[in-house]
């Protein structure tokens, strides 16, 4: 039995042993983004070969720039460059934002973070599926969030590659 | 820009191919069952209670798909279809580990299993704190079921928990979602009425008002017109909402509207009840003591029985009795059926040629929203030419029968569920 001290047993109801940590960094953001497909796909079949984005950090040298404290927006520009890894996050982060109503700035300000940290499911938003044959992908259906007046009845854009 | 340019261009032959692999992504079973396990149960919540969610959960994806979910408590959880468990951390022998109290609250397999984040704080129905266990099961049931995430605005399967005031229910893209997957619901009914009532509004005035129900088995469905859905919730079984009447296989339901009649019939095999609207119960005897139900070559002679169905048309105010291939007029007035029985061919001629439902009709139903007569014969109807119709074409036949039509492409998502959850 766990242990209790309040009759109702709400000292152990309400105090979780385990807090799930809050996005509140850059490279929090990133393994957000990687885990629930934004960055590149997920592997998501039925519980087997499941790999965490915990178990692929990203590449040493994104997080060097990350952490160097530069925007990457202000590096991405309006050059027109091949895409590097840090122009996909960038990208992925961007949408993100959009996708939840936010200013799509590609960088992580408070809104963003908020929208990270609210209660979600764990299933990735952009996924492909192992045992598929095809080259058939789940995506989420990117239907912005602003209301437009329509009771939400926004064309869909289907993000698939 | 261009890609999306792109994708518009391909998006109706990505339609169309897609549609072939959803469907090889979709149960192809009619009936799922499902378990919440033992070694999964929450510790927050009462087992009863956990159990009354998930169920009410199926049974909302039921309500709208031609699926019944059964829970199933005694096979090999090898047989399961679906099997549902809480956990915290590692948990259930799953690879992806919950990541404790905030953020991900649960997740799912496509045709696989669910997973609850225990160390999240799930709610019942009542209880506005927390995360309702209720809309988190539907929104991964819908996973399960093959659908993925959505921004849409109203849409049960958002991503994020979007808490909700009142009871939340699955909208209408929702439902076309998940039927792109698995079809709609089809199937016969029994019988098909609007049930008319007087009421006095706000402002004292006498008002009428009708209902649609659907009648199949022992259950109805309230069709709300205006929502092109049923009522939440539906079916309920017969006995429920009406009572004192066959509980299963109606046949016919009849509203006699005439200045100096106004009478409801139910009608079953060689039997009829007159039924009381004010007081929402059969009459157990008439106004002469004798009792119901009774024979319908009693109160109705030269009608054979059993019939199929019967309308009453107030155009003549003649009750229209349909048996295998023939119709019979009864006159409300007179109590006789000169001329009759006739071929339903004959009386409702089809607009076009070979395409008539011929005999055993299931159903005939006068609309009062679309203020005309349909047949119904298994999943499809035909419409009855009425007035309006000939004025636009004068060349249509009296009382013809324009070309069928599936009825789930008119009246939307009447489906069953399982029978273990009709009574919730």
């Amino acid at each position: 039995e766990k242990l209790f001290h309040i009759r109702d047993h709400s000292d152990i109801l309400s105090i979780s042993e385990q807090q799930a940590s809050p996005i509140l960094d850059q490279k929090a953001a990133q393994k957000y983004l990687a885990k629930y497909g934004w960055t590149e796909q997920v592997n998501w079949d039925n519980n087997e070969d499941q790999n965490s984005a915990d178990e692929h950090p990203a590449p040493k040298e994104l997080l060097d720039i990350l952490q160097e404290g530069s925007s990457l927006s202000r590096q991405v520009g309006n050059t027109q460059t091949e895409p590097t890894k840090s122009i996909v996050y960038v990208q992925a982060l961007k949408e993100f934002q959009e996708v939840n109503g936010l200013p799509m700035t590609g960088k992580l300000d408070e809104a963003t973070k908020d929208a990270m940290n609210k209660p979600r499911c764990g299933v990735p938003d952009k996924k492909v599926l192992l045992n598929d044959t095809s080259n058939f992908n789940q995506t989420t259906h990117l239907n912005s969030t602003t209301d437009n007046g329509d009771g939400g009845t926004n064309a869909t854009v289907n993000s698939k590659e | 820009r261009k890609k999306r340019f792109l994708q518009l261009l391909l998006s109706p032959r990505q339609e169309q191919t897609g549609g072939s692999f959803l469907q090889s992504r979709a149960f192809s079973k009619s009936k799922l069952t499902w378990r919440l396990m033992g070694e999964g149960y929450s510790r927050q919540l009462s087992i009863e209670d956990q159990r009354y969610m998930l169920r009410l959960a199926f049974r909302m994806w039921s309500e709208v798909t031609p699926i019944e979910f059964e829970e199933e408590v005694t096979s090999p959880a090898s047989m399961i279809d679906i099997r549902l468990g809480f956990g915290t951390g590692r948990h259930l022998g799953c690879t992806r580990a919950f990541d404790g109290n905030g953020q991900e609250f649960a997740h799912a397999w496509q045709l696989g299993d669910i997973h609850f984040d225990d160390d999240d704080q799930f709610t019942t129905l009542n209880n506005p704190n927390g995360i309702s266990l209720l809309k988190v099961a539907v929104h991964e049931i819908g996973h399960v079921l093959g659908l993925p995430h959505t921004y849409r605005t109203g849409s049960v399967m958002q991503s994020s928990y979007i808490p909700h005031e009142v009871g939340f229910e699955l909208d209408w893209l929702d439902r076309k979602a998940v039927q792109q997957l698995y079809g709609v619901c089809e199937g016969p009914f029994d019988t098909i009425f609007d049930w008319i009532r007087k009421e006095r509004n706000q402002y004292g005035e006498l008002v009428v008002q009708f209902n649609t129900y659907f009648f199949r088995n022992g259950w109805y469905w309230l069709y709300e017109n205006r929502n092109n859905r049923t009522r939440y919730g539906d079916p309920i079984a017969l006995s429920v909402g009406w009572r004192g009447i066959s509980y299963e296989g109606i046949d016919a339901f009849v509203h006699i509207w005439t200045w100096t009649k106004y009478a409801t019939y139910f009608f079953k095999g060689t039997q009829y009840w007159r039924y009381d609207n004010e007081n929402d119960i059969a009459y157990t005897a008439d106004a002469k003591g004798k009792r119901y139900p009774k024979l319908i070559s009693e109160g109705f002679p030269g009608v054979p029985s059993p019939i199929d169905t019967a309308f009453y048309d107030r155009r003549d105010q003649h009750i229209y009795f349909f048996k295998d291939s023939n119709v019979i007029a009864f006159n409300v007035n007179t109590k006789q059926v000169n001329g009759y029985p006739k071929r339903i061919v004959d009386v409702f001629p089809g607009v076009v040629l070979d395409d008539h439902p011929i005999s055993n009709l299931n159903a005939v139903y006068y609309s009062y929203k679309y203020q005309s007569i349909f047949f119904f014969k298994n999943n499809f109807f035909w419409k009855v030419v009425n007035e309006r119709d000939k004025q636009r074409n004068p060349s249509l036949p009296y009382n013809g029968l324009f070309p069928k039509r599936k009825i789930g492409d008119q009246w939307f998502d009447i489906c069953n569920v399982h029978s273990s959850v009709l009574e919730m």
